[in-house]
């Protein structure tokens, strides 16, 4: 995935079951968003993989002030990326034990 | 715990943590 300077990542193991996952986020590097970074630090979320979007979480993560509006489309596509991976991860494991 | 709950109106919470130092890109 593309380096977006912002760092996705699973907040705990993936049993390839569970819909809801935790995640955690973080700025790896500030010089890639285009608002002022202040440090809000790592943030942890769940996110369901089947019914919820990824923009919607950037956008209430900058409505809870944790980002600025113009970093909203780089934070969602960070999270979008490493959700793609999951499933894919997941799609390729229940393809193996087939 | 230096964690702090942010709950936004949609009622997600949001969990922030300071990020430990080894996770950060060396500047």
């Amino acid at each position: 995935a593309e380096d977006t300077g912002v760092r996705v990542e699973l907040a705990e193991e993936d049993d390839g079951k569970k819909t809801s996952i935790a995640l955690r986020l973080w700025v790896e590097d500030p010089k890639k968003l285009k608002g002022k970074y202040k440090d809000s630090g790592a943030i942890e979320f769940t996110f369901d993989l089947n019914k919820e979007v990824p923009e919607a979480v950037a956008q209430e993560m900058v409505d809870s002030g944790l980002f600025l509006d113009s970093d909203m489309k780089i934070v969602g596509r960070s999270i979008r990326d490493r959700v793609a991976l999951i499933k894919w991860r997941r799609e390729r494991t229940i393809s193996r034990d087939k | 715990s230096t964690t702090t709950e942010v709950v936004t109106s949609a009622g997600r919470r949001f969990f922030v943590s300071p990020v430990p130092e080894f996770r950060l890109k060396e500047q």
